[in-house]
């Protein structure tokens, strides 16, 4: 996978977690 | 809304990406608040997401949570192994599928977990919790339920036999 793409779906994941530390 | 399934597949696809796990501590406060609503499914997942964050339940406050669990899986086992629960789910299920082989190929496709899959997870929740299964005999139970999907392709399954089904079979055996 293109590093790039890892950075991205990284954020997208990071981007999940609400304000009770959970994910969504 | 967060939920304890999607919890774990972001800590999960982010340990694979060797990522550090933002905000821990918050993410193990948001667990163990939803101790009380954890269903047969969602404990699996949330005795997962604490094994990644390599936290295990223990610790003064903890340990009621631990013991609620423990209770509540040995009594999932139980139901999974002898309760007539089963038959009704299979019903249940015999029925899904042939409606919508009347109706449409495509939603044939549609999953539900099998007893196999339900009974695997609860067995790894007990394990991951370090805990054993309290009933006697249940052990031998669990082989017979588990023996008795054992297809004439020495696959295992519910209908036929199908690779997830066999390795749940083989890990519950194991």
């Amino acid at each position: 996978i293109p590093s790039k793409a890892i950075s991205n779906v990284v954020a997208y994941i990071k981007s999940r977690q609400g304000e009770d530390g959970g994910y969504l | 809304e967060s939920s304890v399934d999607d919890t774990y597949y972001a800590l999960a696809a982010l340990k694979l990406l060797r990522e550090e796990i933002p905000y821990k501590n918050r993410t193990l406060k948001f667990l163990y608040s939803k101790i009380e609503d954890l269903n047969l499914h969602s404990a699996y997942y949330w005795v997962n997401a604490l094994h990644i964050l390599q936290e295990r339940p223990q610790g003064a406050s903890k340990v009621d949570a631990l013991s609620m669990l423990s209770g509540r899986a040995n009594k999932w086992v139980e139901r999974l192994v002898r309760s007539d629960m089963l038959d009704f789910e299979r019903v249940s299920l015999e029925s899904d599928l042939d409606r919508s082989r009347d109706s449409s190929a495509e939603i044939s496709s549609i999953e539900l977990p099998t007893q196999l899959e339900q009974l695997f997870k609860t067995l790894d929740t007990i394990k991951k919790l370090g805990l054993k299964v309290k009933q006697p005999n249940i052990r031998d139970e669990v082989i017979k339920k588990v023996l008795s999907f054992l297809k004439p392709d020495h696959g295992f399954g519910f209908t036929n036999s199908d690779v997830p089904s066999t390795f749940y079979s083989l890990t519950i055996l194991s």
